[in-house]
């Protein structure tokens, strides 16, 4: 399995937000 | 190894190579998860049947698949009714004996019946005999 | 087994079950051919690496996963600079000492440093004394 991206991952989608 | 299954909630697009796309509903095994927040994925396996007209080999797209034509012809009967609906089809009753001239991989046969020629749907046929 | 593998040419829409859908491209293995022209095919499997928060679990999704917040906070140094895009994330230098609060599985975790909260991607991060 190669390593994952060397970004950050987007932040979560509209419709998952949490609230901080 | 038992993975944890999971949905995807939203579209993704992929980024870069090493990256998966999502498609909203799509679902997944999860093989990794980093810390990063990325987490190494595989799709969960799709089967069913598809229309073999639909697909192409991978290698060697024009390399001929078709096995040739037998033009003595094999005799066939008809188990269903089939109503041409193209001009290039038969129509044909339930019970009539034909002849198969050329076995077609997509399914649909050239058949003649007498001196007439056409395609019908090789599910409809059973070999003579059987 | 070695099973042929097959590309779609075309997009196909499922008008049955048992059937699988095709978009244009897409890689198949053959798993079994019926002379009906239905082939029973098997999509190559995709595996990549996709955003956690763009996943949730299959059975139950209402089921917090997350980790438990430590208010007490972890101490962390930032190993590369990152400037805030959106209102709820943290501005940082490289070779900050902040302190982690909550590492949620997205990968943005909520970091402090003196009064200040906010996100702030977790593979910028390194654990203190490391």
């Amino acid at each position: 399995i190669k390593q994952p991206p060397s970004n950050p991952p987007p932040r979560p989608p509209a419709e998952a937000r949490k609230k901080p | 190894i038992i993975l944890q299954t999971y949905r995807a909630i939203a579209d993704y697009e992929k980024s870069s190579g090493s990256e998966m796309a999502l498609a909203a509903g799509d679902v997944v095994d999860v093989v990794e998860k980093s810390e990063s927040g990325w987490w190494f994925c595989q799709m969960k396996t799709k089967r069913g049947w598809v229309p073999a007209s639909f697909l192409e080999p991978l290698d060697s797209p024009d390399e001929a698949e078709e096995p040739e034509p037998n033009y003595a012809g094999e005799p066939y009967v008809t188990i269903k009714a089939y109503s041409a609906v193209e001009e290039d089809e038969m129509s044909l009753l339930e019970g009539e004996t034909i002849e198969v001239i050329h076995k077609l991989l997509d399914g649909w046969w050239v058949v003649r019946k007498d001196d007439v020629t056409g395609y019908f749907p090789s599910m409809y046929l059973q070999k003579s005999g059987q």
